[in-house]
């Protein structure tokens, strides 16, 4: 099971509709300070079911839709998974996770937004999304944030034993 | 209870063990504050670099607590491995020669799992399969796909 | 009370906004949470790069946070100048581009105060008037005193 | 007013007795990691005054005192600056800021130490150190530690306008 393509639909700095296929193997991505690399991975982590906002750097959930010279009113995250070994249990060699915010405002409240989960174009909840990710132990435990990779050796001891007691 | 706790955690601990030698070439392992009944202590990290003594983990410096917590990640993958690693910058602090050793065993884990890491160091895209450029323009992000060492060179020269 | 807040304020907001174009070739300001009373607000920064909006400070990339880091450090110096300043690896985040243009607006206030800075970047060390390396054996620390650009490529190249 | 000199004895990884000179102008330390550039930056934080032992990266003072095959039971710090412009109001071309950690084991405390302050070789208290310090406008404020370069971004609002507060 491999990652094969990420598709970014004005997710903060990908102002455009834009497809990153991926190959298995090992992938770097580089660009000089502010084009886009660590959004990039927020839109993993946005796919990966992160709730909090402040994770991806934004202050909420709305601040990922692309702002700019052209204004969107949502932004549409797609990861693709190569599922050939069924890692996954759903009969599909590919399995399409999507996630999508829509800004919605309300007289009382101009912050509201609509969030839509679909597995395979067909809908879901964020529970369903994170049950068929971790058969597959896909979690935000994957994901190295940037400057978070002294963090193991910085937290307390009895907060990193936690994570081996989540393992176990 | 505490008997899965032990087989997960001694299994983490012989792959810290061997990581931690591959990476910074000295000894290393996990300790338990409290053996009889893990759950009421934390989880100590005991690193000794190469030639010198083994001191507080406070005292270690930005490279050396960068391999330390890489060798950690890299264990528990090894126990319960996922199909893909994205790694950020995880070579912010590195030197040349530590850089080096990094992206080289990413590169032979690589074989096993997908691995995306975002760095801006040359010694780390020599060592990488497919090479993405970002760049952005106006606000916009565009990708330039799978550009080859001496494309990215360009770039890199100017990122780094 | 209030009268001598504004003062210095407004001097350190006239740097920060000098320093950070300089830096980052954007526009920059500090503003006041509280106007009529400083001191029951906070201080917010607000950036905007160059070719993009402002956004908020947390949506900043890690150079760019950075470069609005070191505008601050900068512009509270210029205020109340200290005789010397010590920076360790400020440059970790930068790609080369704008770790070229700290070096620069370090080596042109090193004319004022003295600057000591850590750091394993080339670019960096490129900018220096002087350069020491620093070398561990067995455990205990020694100096490479007062090396030239070619030493250092030596441990450099090996360093990063 | 520049500093000079840092004279390094039994601190951190400087096993030895060792002087680093320094000229006016713009000076880079450089080295792997591991080596002990950032253990010089602690010793210009250990004369600045600094009390508490984590911002060196120590669990306890003594911790400062180089440990490794020859045992040592002090440490001890130098910074020497030149002060032909009497930024420092002392009458001396020269201002030589001493500190040093003893070990001093006692039988109901055996990580007990002494603690010295010497301005030009006269024994002074920490609170003469940090005022004459404070009259060249030198403090831990001149200082920005491994890792903390993002700090003014990343604190907060109000954290951020005590720093004017304390300039004002
Ligand atoms: N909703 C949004 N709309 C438009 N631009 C955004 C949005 N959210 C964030 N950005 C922009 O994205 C940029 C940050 O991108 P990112 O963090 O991916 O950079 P990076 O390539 O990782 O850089 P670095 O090498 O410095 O870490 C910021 O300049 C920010 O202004
Ligand atoms: N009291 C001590 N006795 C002996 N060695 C010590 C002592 N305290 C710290 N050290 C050693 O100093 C080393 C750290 O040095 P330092 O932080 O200065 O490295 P550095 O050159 O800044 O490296 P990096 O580039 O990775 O940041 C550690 O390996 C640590 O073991
Ligand atoms: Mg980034
Ligand atoms: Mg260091």
């Amino acid at each position: 099971m491999y990652l094969k393509e990420i598709v970014l639909e004005n997710f903060k700095s990908f102002g455009n509709r834009i497809r990153i296929p991926f190959l298995p193997g090992f992938t770097v991505i580089t660009g000089p300070n502010g084009s886009g690399k660590s959004n990039i991975i927020d839109a993993i982590l946005f796919i990966l079911g992160v709730r909090s906002p402040k994770m991806m750097r934004a202050g909420k959930l709305t601040d990922l839709i692309y702002k700019g010279a052209k204004e969107a009113n949502y932004c549409k995250v797609s990861l693709i998974f190569d599922n050939s070994s069924r890692e996954i249990p759903i009969n599909s060699d590919e399995i399409i996770l999507t996630r999508k915010i829509r800004m919605a405002p309300l007289p009382n409240n101009p912050d509201n937004y609509y969030s839509y989960f679909y597995i395979n174009g067909k809908s879901a909840s964020l529970n369903e999304f994170v049950e068929l990710l971790s058969s597959a132990n896909i979690s935000p435990n994957c994901i190295v944030q940037q400057g978070d990779v002294t963090a193991i050796v910085e937290m307390g001891d009895v907060q990193r034993r936690k994570i081996i007691d989540e393992i176990a | 209870k505490i008997e899965t706790f032990y087989r997960v955690f001694e299994s983490i601990n012989e792959n810290f063990k061997k990581i931690y030698k591959e990476l910074a070439d000295g000894e290393g392992e996990l300790i338990l504050e409290n053996p009889e009944n893990p759950f009421e202590g934390g989880l100590m990290i005991k690193v000794r670099p190469s030639g010198k003594r083994a001191l507080h983990l406070n005292a270690l410096s930005g490279g050396e607590k960068s391999l330390a917590s890489l060798a950690f990640i890299f264990a528990l993958q090894a126990y319960e491995p996922s199909p893909f690693y994205v790694l950020d910058e995880i070579d912010m602090f590195l030197d040349e020669k530590n850089a080096e050793k990094v992206a080289k065993v990413i590169s032979e884990k690589a074989k096993e799992a997908q691995f995306i890491v975002v760095s801006l160091r040359r010694i780390t895209l020599k060592h990488a399969h497919h090479i993405y450029g970002v760049t952005i323009n106006k606000g916009i992000s565009t990708l330039i796909g799978n550009v080859n060492l001496q494309e990215v060179e360009k770039i890199v020269d100017k990122i780094r």
